[in-house]
């Protein structure tokens, strides 16, 4: 475990936190892509499959524990607690046009022909886009609220730490994962425009709006 | 192995 791991550990716990808080606490889920969420429930759901068949350490499994249990949450405020405040309207990306395409790529790039580790090939390519839904959401209504843009912030940061500890374990151990590097590429390169718009805009006190 | 290594990520 290195400092970048960490620190990309954190960044996603709190990401995950912020969200859940948000919703929580202003009893409404407005501007909240709930298709975005669900994808995140079945990223986490095919890969920590692996909770039942290997045991890592305590931390491993604690963290796995509380990003499934957290990720269903947020799912189920969205669709049954404060369904009444859910912008269905704006959340119109199509599930099955990234779980489709995926599932077929996984099914054909993967590093070994075997059902746990195809859902977990499966898991690292649909994370690396299952944000599309949110980010199209954003752009289609043209701002988000300041909490929000936190919430992807440290979303888009922790991929981003996780590229640095790739770089680090690649010259401490030698080896690298190229499926989980290029898919995290992919998945950090989605958040760049996001990025400079939250330092340019948010950081200086601003809310978020695209220009029209 | 090496793929094996890399599940101790989250």
């Amino acid at each position: 475990m290195n400092l970048f791991r960490l620190a990309g550990d954190v960044s996603h716990l709190l990401a995950i936190i912020i969200l859940l808080l948000k919703i929580w606490r202003t009893r409404s889920c407005a501007g909240i892509s709930g298709k975005s969420q669900i994808l995140f429930a079945l990223v986490f759901t095919t890969r920590y499959l692996d909770l039942l068949t290997t045991f890592i350490s305590f931390y491993n499994t604690t963290m796995k524990v509380i990003y499934i249990g957290c990720s269903y949450a947020t799912v189920w405020m969205i669709y049954a607690k404060f369904k009444a405040t859910y912008d269905s309207n704006h959340d119109t990306f199509r599930m099955e046009f990234l779980v489709i395409p995926i599932a077929a790529l996984s099914l054909l790039v993967n590093h070994d022909f075997a059902p746990l580790e195809i859902l977990w090939t499966f898991s690292i390519y649909l994370e690396s886009v299952a944000i599309l839904p949110q980010l199209f959401m954003v752009s289609k209504t043209g701002e988000a609220e300041t909490i929000t843009s936190h919430y992807l912030f440290a979303l888009g940061l922790y991929r981003a730490l996780y590229l640095m500890n790739w770089i680090w374990r690649f010259f401490a151990e030698g080896f690298f994962d190229l499926i989980a590097i290029v898919a995290g590429l992919v998945q950090t390169i989605l958040y760049c425009d996001f990025f400079y718009l939250y330092i340019t805009k948010v950081l200086k006190g601003k809310k978020l709006s695209l220009p029209a | 192995s090496m793929v094996v290594m890399w599940k101790d990520e989250l």
